[in-house]
């Protein structure tokens, strides 16, 4: 099984 | 003062389409380069970056950058109001609390005005970093949505699996397993029939299909559509917008337990 994951840690906040 | 003119408005309410299903409310970010938009959904699952360039416009003045807070409910309600042969014009005052869409007949005959209330939106921007992508794939936008279509009968995710001989999508659930497997095009008529894949290293990566389908509600608005992967980074998805620049989807993908 699969979980899904999430765009957070793949920006930067500017 | 912030003034764009588009003499077919049916490219803002296909863009409006495109959105509207991942995001409730946006910020509209005008400058003199043009409109930009970057948002998330609710969830942080994926994100929508949007960019409409100035020199796309017929018409296009901003003085002051502007950030117009929108919901987009209330933008789709206008929108309908508009022929989709009307010439639109977007107007606002500087640091106003409303905008102004107001849309002329070709024959000039009727104008309509419909002013809408801004809202104040805490967005954060976020910067996306530059990636080299594993895997480019360019096919026809409507394949690409048939596909999404199709296998989303089948299951919640969508393994999509790019190598240089081509590239898998595949689903599988109680009813059993599907798999699509696109070749690169030998040669095709039309340009914007093609399939065409760049690939450094191959790439297996798992996406919901849920977001996959909302991304193709950008699909008429781009012949083509491009998607770019690579290991354990976001999927990206494009579409080209004529003169005017891209919508761009970023897709976080599942993480096998």
């Amino acid at each position: 099984s699969s979980t899904q994951g999430r765009l957070d840690g793949f920006f930067k906040v500017l | 003062m912030f003034e764009a003119r588009l003499v077919q408005c049916s490219m803002l309410k296909k863009v409006l389409e495109a959105i509207k299903e991942l995001l409730n409310e946006a910020t509209f970010d005008c400058s003199d380069a043009g409109i930009q938009l970057q948002a998330m959904d609710n969830s942080h699952v994926s994100l929508v970056s949007l960019n409409l360039r100035s020199d796309g416009f017929d018409k296009y003045r901003c003085d002051r950058n502007l950030s117009m807070g929108i919901n987009l409910a209330s933008m789709t309600k206008i929108m309908k109001c508009a022929g989709n042969d009307d010439v639109l014009t977007i107007k606002a005052q500087d640091n106003a609390d409303n905008v102004m869409f107001m849309f002329e007949s070709q024959n000039q005959e009727k104008v309509s005005d419909y002013d809408m209330k801004l809202i104040n939106l805490d967005q954060e921007h976020l910067g996306i970093p530059e990636t080299d992508y594993s895997c480019i794939i360019k096919m026809p936008s409507g394949e690409f949505a048939r596909i999404c279509r199709d296998l989303s009968q089948f299951g919640e995710s969508v393994v999509i699996s790019c190598t240089k001989e081509g590239v898998k999508f595949s689903a599988a659930g109680d009813v059993g397993a599907a798999n699509i497997k696109l070749a690169q095009t030998a040669n095709v008529d039309k340009e914007e029939e093609a399939v065409t894949i760049e690939m450094q290293e191959p790439v297996t990566l798992t996406f919901a299909c849920r977001y996959l389908n909302s991304f193709t509600k950008a699909t008429a608005l781009s012949p083509q559509v491009q998607l770019s992967m690579s290991a354990d980074v976001p999927l990206v998805v494009e579409y080209k917008i004529g003169d005017f620049g891209h919508i761009r989807y970023y897709l976080a993908p599942k993480i096998e337990e």
